[in-house]
């Protein structure tokens, strides 16, 4: 019996850089 | 004092891997768009979508690493990430974007173009609290 493999699933703002500026308005 | 890079890149840039959108709708990574970016955001009740100006591309002391300083948001702040040379970010309208396109697509089969001074990245930032 071969245990079927689950997909990761990643979430959509895991791919975008987290850049924060270095201000607050 | 730029971020340091990791040695290895985040598994979820490889060609195929599954994404989910704010609205639970799966993608793959080399299949998103940049409507796809803003939709989730509009959703999402922290985050929102930043405007990131690429101002300057310096090479690093680390190896295979850059130095990629950004104009982030209307208030233009200046901020600089190391990153290595075939990290890809997203640029609008253009999509996926490294600085070393060809490494980028040997090490994870993603299409890249060439991450160049002036492209806009989607960044994020946190939504101000109320």
């Amino acid at each position: 019996n071969v245990e079927p493999r689950s997909v990761p699933v990643f979430p959509w703002h895991s791919l975008v850089p987290f850049l924060a500026p270095t201000q607050s308005d | 004092a730029p971020l340091t890079p990791s040695s290895a890149l985040p598994p979820y840039f490889m060609k195929g891997s599954i994404i989910q959108l704010a609205d639970g709708e799966l993608k793959r990574v080399e299949d998103l768009r940049t409507e796809d970016f803003l939709q989730s955001a509009e959703v999402s009740t922290e985050l929102k979508i930043d405007s990131s100006t690429v101002e300057r591309i310096d090479s690093s002391r680390t190896p295979d690493a850059v130095i990629i300083q950004f104009s982030v948001g209307e208030h233009k702040a200046q901020v600089c990430v190391e990153v290595l040379v075939e990290y890809p970010f997203f640029v609008f309208g253009q999509g996926w974007s490294s600085c070393c396109p060809d490494r980028t697509t040997q090490l994870l089969a993603l299409s890249c173009a060439k991450l160049s001074v002036g492209d806009v990245c989607i960044s994020l930032t946190l939504k101000s609290l109320r």
